[in-house]
């Protein structure tokens, strides 16, 4: 595509087709968009991050990720959506606008680079990373297993061939590494969403324990209302519920870290499933689902302008 | 690249507790080389497997013979591969 206003977002893409519209994007638009590379992955590929930003320094913000598993290509197709979204809405949406007023979003499109890549050249079902698990034959660890909330315990699996394997240490994997030095460095985000794919879920902390969130009424309300919304369009039909509960126990995940680390809002996402296609989702249900899913993002990024803490 | 012809996915609907159990099961007969795309968890949610073509039979006779209700998600997961790389090719010559 020569600009992002002509790229097919109703396509899967390469990861190279992805990085050449991050460098559109930020190309046709650099007062609003820029690109940061907050580290790179196990195989040495560029870990982009989307800032979205309309000025101030270290302004309180709100990060979203797709694509931790590789094969939920649903997920990265979707972030591609998002980030033109953005730039559409901006000045254009009331709320948007409202909310890039006073806060900066991230966007990482790609969490997971080496095994969305080894994915579209070897094995379209590979979920996890690319690293080598020394004294095994079997490559690669889950990085929603890898985070440092529970991290080994039920819920994730010691077995380095298993596809819910943890990792030898927690932050063990890069793309996760990355993403914790950022955030900590960063030291005000205040949203935090994960999104992944298939079960039509919006789930919130905790996965490694039966233990309620400090802040579970209150997520589970704002899980309720985004639930709502997302439905609204196409009559998706979501549940919703911390992680252990409502789908099962997992330790080691994104968000369980994240609210551990003191992002109140952190919830993470599984986008649509039809019922007869799964990871295989067809393309040409990219934008309707990244439509749906939008308008839960927007519910969940507008109370987080309203409601600071 | 990887062939994933004559592999199935197969969804299971666990009517209760025990046969969710049953299900979880599975998950640790390793040389069925069973891909949990939706694991185990509770009786309201479906799981899905993907099942290669060697194991194909053995899985059916295990959920058939423990009375657990299954339908065939993909009948074939290379079909719908093939017509997902058709897709983009076409976009791209496009």
């Amino acid at each position: 595509a020569s600009s992002t206003d002509t790229f097919n977002y109703a396509t899967y893409h390469t990861l190279e087709e992805i990085n050449q519209f991050i460098d559109l994007l930020v190309a046709e638009n650099p007062n609003l968009v820029s690109k940061i590379q907050i580290g790179s992955s196990y195989e040495g590929r560029p870990l982009n991050v989307l800032k979205f930003s309309t000025g101030g320094t270290n302004r309180p913000a709100i990060w979203l990720d797709t694509g931790i598993h590789a094969r939920e290509w649903v997920t990265h197709a979707s972030g591609v959506w998002f980030a033109k979204k953005i730039i559409e809405d901006y000045g254009q949406d009331e709320t948007l606008t409202a909310i890039l007023d006073s806060l900066d979003i991230f966007l990482e499109i790609v969490v997971n680079p080496d095994g969305y890549a080894y994915s579209h050249s070897s094995n379209r079902m590979w979920r996890k990373t690319r690293s080598i698990n020394a004294g095994s034959s079997c490559v690669g660890v889950d990085a929603n297993r890898n985070w440092d909330a529970g991290f080994g315990l039920s819920g994730s699996s010691s077995d380095p061939c298993s596809e819910t394997y943890h990792g030898e240490y927690a932050n063990s994997e890069v793309e996760v590494q990355a993403i914790v030095d950022f955030v900590n460095s960063h030291g005000n985000i205040k949203a935090f969403v994960s999104i992944h794919s298939y079960s039509q879920l919006l789930l919130y902390p905790y996965g490694y324990t039966t233990a309620r969130a400090a802040d579970q009424a209150e997520l589970h309300e704002l899980a309720k209302t985004a639930v709502d919304n997302l439905s609204s369009l196409y009559g998706t039909e979501y549940e919703y519920g911390s992680i252990i509960t409502t789908i099962y126990e997992a330790s080691g995940t994104t968000v369980d870290w994240t609210y551990n680390s003191g992002i109140k809002y952190s919830y993470t996402m599984e986008l649509r499933d039809t019922g007869f296609y799964g990871f295989l989702l067809p393309a040409k249900q990219i934008v309707p689902t990244a439509q749906e899913t939008w308008l839960a993002l927007i519910t969940i990024m507008d109370y987080t302008l309203k409601h600071p803490y | 690249k990887e062939d994933f012809s004559g592999h199935q996915v197969l969804r299971i609907s666990a009517a209760d507790e025990a046969q969710v159990k049953k299900v979880r099961e599975l998950e640790d007969l390793k040389h069925l080389q069973l891909d949990f795309w939706r694991g185990p968890s509770r009786p309201s949610m479906p799981i899905d497997i993907r099942v290669p073509f060697p194991s194909v039979q053995a899985v059916k006779v295990f959920l058939e013979s423990n009375g657990i209700k299954y339908s065939i998600m993909i009948e074939d997961v290379q079909t719908l591969l093939d017509e997902e790389q058709e897709q983009m090719l076409a976009f791209r010559s496009r």
